[in-house]
């Protein structure tokens, strides 16, 4: 563990915290798009496939859990909930994500580490991860105008792959035989996916203006 | 044998 990924993690911890807040006291998901969070949910369940066969660490099994289990609640929540989902940007939140799931599944039967289950679950979790933002982007977007909880939410999510690209750079130079390519190029993509939002926000954040994305 | 390396990050 450096302190680079420790960072992320904790990052990565807070973008949840954010969400699970901005849900909870505005009982509204306005602006969160729920196919972004069945992706994260689908992420988180077939990476941590080795949840009870591989123990890492206490840290690591813990936050494992917490990562499922609030991906999952927000996933119910949205669904279910009477008075959250009626706030649900259903007709914004058209994005095609089954098309990303079937792509990175495709490419995780072909580049993986090891043509095994676990080994292509956990990189097709990758690539997916990659891609999960894709469908809030676009609700963003589409909605023009992001409130403050939610774009925090998305800043932190996108903060958090960038601190682990600072860890992969660490781990290359401090341990030998660290490979983890598949990781590296899919957390480059996935974080220059959020160049653009990152921009917007840093005006937005610079002119203490309300953030606007063009439409 | 290339052991298939645990995954140890999150």
């Amino acid at each position: 563990m450096n302190i680079f990924r420790f960072a992320g993690d904790m990052t990565h911890l807070i973008s949840i915290l954010v969400l699970l807040l901005k849900i909870y006291a505005t009982k509204s998901c306005s602006g969160i798009s729920l196919k972004t969070q069945e992706l994260y949910a689908l992420v988180f369940l077939t990476r941590y496939l080795d949840l009870f066969t591989d123990f890492i660490s206490v840290y690591n099994t813990i936050m494992k859990l917490v990562f499922i289990a609030s991906s999952l609640a927000v996933v119910c929540c949205m669904r279910m909930h009477r008075v959250v989902r009626r706030s649900y940007d259903k007709d914004l939140d058209t994005f095609r994500h089954y098309f990303l799931i079937l792509a990175s599944f495709v490419l995780a039967l072909l580049v993986n580490e090891k043509f095994t289950f676990q080994e292509i679950f956990w990189a097709f979790s990758i690539y997916l991860e990659a891609l999960a933002i894709l469908p809030q982007l676009v609700l963003l977007q589409r909605s023009g105008n992001v409130d403050n909880l939610t774009g925090q939410y998305v800043f932190f999510l996108g903060a958090y792959r960038a601190f682990y690209i600072l860890n992969w750079i660490y781990r290359y130079f401090t341990e030998q035989h660290f490979s983890r390519w598949i990781a590296c190029v899919s957390g480059l993509v996935q974080t220059v996916l959020y160049a653009d939002f990152f921009y917007y926000y840093f005006i937005s954040w610079k002119n203490n203006a309300k953030m606007q994305l063009p439409a | 044998t290339e052991a298939v390396r645990k995954h140890d990050e999150l």
